[in-house]
């Protein structure tokens, strides 16, 4: 019956669709009832992702773009500091997203940056397509990655200038007609085995986000000298820095029903309703990370 | 103490064997409780996108639901009701069935179709309680 039916959908019990050509028996899809086809529509972005390409799997190897191995590299830290090894995540209370999606730049673009890429300043022209955040993901914090694989041994102190700049022309319809369409700031840091520099450009990205933009491309110099501006050290030559274009992390918060919320759990637990907090600041970080000062917090309060 | 049939006291049984003397019949044979499964995403060639966890144990509840649910499965009245209506009046509804009612949740690390990754926290992936329903 049709409520049954409206039933299994809403609680979108993982039941999956059998596709159209339902020939081959490996198909995992034609374990279910036909008539749970609307539950297909309602699947955890997860099962709705493998039983279609589980399906293009048996079918076919579709070809996949492969993941930057850097990319990859970081994200299965962020894994490890987030999930317990059986996958559960850690009850960490600062740790307020329950998505986070790593961007790399457009391959079309890609080989434009080789020859954009002079010496050791950093101009590069960056297309990220973000078709894959869906309208129920709100922005917590964005990050421009940068992988610091020096090829010189440097001091410990580096101080590097970055000059972001939105290469959209349209703002017709735009929302917030102060878009910052450039910004530039200045972030300085220890070179201890560190392999990753996060830029956070939260404020930058958000307004071009919340309007669901789907790409968003921009112009990024980034320079680094070793040394520390406020010792006053003459800054030297300066590094070899990261030859690779930089990846966008987007830490989000997914309000669907099939992702977990924190609060919610903490509402079961302590068996009190509590209401959602509107997460209005952009600026709380959520990775919990309060101590540290963003660079625009540095430049804000300068 | 119990005397058996030529009436020499036979040694007392321990506690712990009493306890199991009695479950048997406290507690019905494989009655609806939470099972172990564990699965690798590599068994279902789905190692390729999701990249961690490696294995994942979803637990599934299974076993055969007591008649008088109430007081240990946190169960409603409603399915004593159900019980009853299997046994007297009508044996093609269902007797209850032995479902999770708690769950925790998972995070999952996968590769999209465009190359991009995501990490993500999903609710109600791992069964931790059973219930009668």
């Amino acid at each position: 019956p049709h409520s049954r039916a409206r039933g299994a959908s809403d609680k979108s019990s993982g039941l999956l669709e059998a596709p159209e050509d339902t020939s081959s028996e490996l198909n995992p899809l034609l374990w279910l009832p036909k008539g749970t086809r609307r539950g297909y529509a309602l699947l955890p972005p997860l099962l709705k992702v493998l039983s279609e390409r589980g399906h293009q799997a048996w079918e076919s190897e579709a070809p996949r773009l492969r993941p930057d191995s850097r990319a990859l590299r970081y994200m299965k830290r962020l894994y490890k500091m987030s999930a317990t090894k059986e996958g559960v995540p850690k009850a960490n209370k600062s740790h307020l997203y329950n998505t986070v999606r790593l961007f790399t730049p457009c391959s079309e673009c890609k080989h434009h940056h080789r020859d954009l890429v002079k010496g050791d300043i950093h101009l590069v022209d960056l297309l990220f397509n973000l078709d894959r955040v869906t309208g129920l993901e709100h922005l917590l914090k964005s990050v421009l990655l940068y992988s610091f694989d020096t090829s010189v041994p440097v001091s410990s102190s580096v101080t590097c200038m970055c000059h972001l700049s939105v290469k959209e022309h349209d703002f017709s319809g735009q929302v917030c007609p102060s878009v910052p369409h450039a910004v530039a700031f200045s972030l300085h840091f220890e070179v201890r085995k560190r392999k990753w520099v996060e830029i956070d450009v939260t404020s930058f990205l958000q307004p071009l986000i919340a309007t669901n933009r789907r790409n968003i491309h921009m112009a990024v110099n980034f320079t680094c000298l070793t040394g520390d501006p406020q010792q006053n050290i003459n800054m030297e030559n300066p590094i070899n820095m990261a030859l690779v274009p930089p990846s966008l992390l987007l830490y989000l918060n997914d309000t669907s029903e099939q992702a977990y919320h924190r609060w919610n759990s903490l509402r079961h637990r302590r068996k009190i309703p509590v209401r959602p907090r509107q997460r209005n600041s952009l600026l709380v970080d959520p990775t919990g990370d309060k101590g540290k000062e963003t660079s625009q917090g540095k430049r804000a309060s300068r | 103490w119990r005397r058996d049939e030529n009436g020499k006291e036979a040694p007392a049984t321990s506690p712990s064997n009493l306890s199991e003397y009695f479950k048997q019949f406290l507690f019905p044979q494989n009655e609806c409780e939470l099972h172990n499964f564990r699965l690798s995403f590599s068994q279902l060639k789905w190692d390729k996108w999701i990249i961690a966890p490696h294995r994942y144990s979803p637990q599934y509840c299974k076993g055969d639901c007591p008649r008088a649910v109430g007081h240990r499965y946190g169960s409603p009245v409603h399915t004593m009701v159900q019980n009853i209506i299997y046994e007297k009046l009508d044996s093609s509804v269902p007797k209850p069935s032995c479902v999770p009612a708690e769950y925790s949740p998972l995070s999952v690390l996968t590769i999209e179709p465009d190359g991009s990754i995501v990490y993500k926290e999903y609710e109600d992936m791992i069964a931790t309680k059973c219930t009668c329903r």
